[in-house]
């Protein structure tokens, strides 16, 4: 059955309890979309029969493939996002600099878009309180006092 | 970390796009009948020995693909309900919602319930019905185990919930947990 | 735009071009 892989990915996640990140399934994601492609090639294939030679009986199939490509692109859309929002929360969890054992875990894109957050995170923060700015990251617990 | 805020699963019929609940609840498997060939699919239905599925063939299909699938006017596919939300089973949660085992007959009994009236059926207004009395009939038990469990092992107060009443009992361990730091001033 | 630009990069440049958009509207609770 299709899909099978997509789905991996997202049990892989939904076992990774409480916001912790697994490792970046590069090749999970290849194999996802290597299947994108063999369904679409497949489907452009029996578009054009269905087109020129009139085979409306493989509207159904072609309309199945579909909702296959539908599929492993949510799945995969979903897996790379929720992973954004973990790493987004490491920053607060973790402050500015990632341990390594964490950025292991990360692709390069994850890395820059990590970069790229807390750069916006530190822009919205100087645009607190005054000219000094307000660090919104501290204090998240309330003091022993 | 309470910085980790998942994409939430979708209320009563919808379902968010990037939720993972959502996406694992559309993997449940539902009885299906094709209503027409698929050609050139055949090896998709390992038991099919063709190289088409057969008009006919019973499949137990994922939501997501039934719910593709789906059209009222074009016939690719019927959808049969799931046991448990037949009218024998919807006897029993009249009578006491409390005594299923909603993990073993689940996960996803209100999740499933909820989009299986994508489909239409002349059942669809009773199985609507008996799964939201079987929510306000077990709400009360969640809640007050949920607020009554401190410190402790929950496992057996869990163990025959659904996936939804599992989450709400965890909502209810954070509120009880967050208010006794509070109480201690931490 | 950062995740947009982050998606694309990783994954929906190498999906079929009926594919490559993903609305991010999406990812806000309804």
């Amino acid at each position: 059955m299709f899909c099978e892989k997509a789905i991996e990915l997202i049990r892989e996640l939904q076992r990774a309890s409480d916001g912790q990140l697994p490792a970046f399934n590069e090749d999970g994601i290849r194999q996802v979309l290597e299947e994108m492609k063999a369904l679409y090639e497949q489907n452009q294939t029996d578009v054009n029969e269905a087109k020129s030679e009139g085979r409306s009986d493989l509207i159904p199939t072609i309309k199945f493939r579909h909702c296959c490509l539908l599929r492993n692109q949510r799945c995969i859309a979903a897996y790379l996002y929720d992973r954004l929002l973990r790493i987004r929360s490491l920053r607060w969890e973790y402050g500015s600099v990632l341990p390594t054992s964490i950025r292991f875990h990360m692709c390069a894109e994850e890395l820059e878009w990590f970069n790229q957050y807390k750069k916006s995170l530190a822009t919205y923060m100087r645009s607190l309180g005054g000219d000094e700015g307000l660090d919104v990251t501290q204090d998240m617990q309330p003091p022993k006092s | 970390t309470q910085s980790y805020l998942p994409v939430p699963p979708g209320v009563g019929m919808e379902e968010n796009f990037l939720s993972l609940d959502d996406i694992l609840l559309s993997q449940e498997k539902l009885p299906t009948r094709t209503e027409c060939v698929f050609p050139r699919l055949g090896f998709v239905e390992k038991t099919s020995d063709t190289r088409d599925i057969p008009e006919g063939t019973k499949m137990e299909m994922p939501l997501w693909l039934a719910k593709g699938l789906y059209d009222n006017k074009r016939r690719l596919v019927s959808v049969e309900q799931p046991k448990i939300y037949r009218q024998g089973w919807r006897t029993v949660f009249s009578a006491d919602p409390n005594v299923v085992d909603l993990h073993k007959m689940g996960p996803y009994y209100y999740g499933l319930g909820s989009q299986l009236l994508h489909f239409d059926s002349p059942e669809n207004p009773e199985i609507a019905q008996t799964v939201l009395q079987t929510y306000i009939g077990r709400f009360r038990r969640i809640m007050d185990s949920s607020q009554n469990a401190y410190n402790e092992d929950t496992s057996a107060l869990v163990e025959r919930l659904d996936v939804l009443e599992r989450s709400l009992f965890r909502t209810g361990q954070i509120g009880l947990n967050d208010f006794q730091r509070w109480e201690k001033g931490q | 735009a950062n995740t947009e630009t982050y998606l694309k990069s990783v994954a929906l440049k190498h999906m079929p071009p009926n594919l490559q958009a993903v609305d991010l509207g999406k990812s806000v609770q309804k």
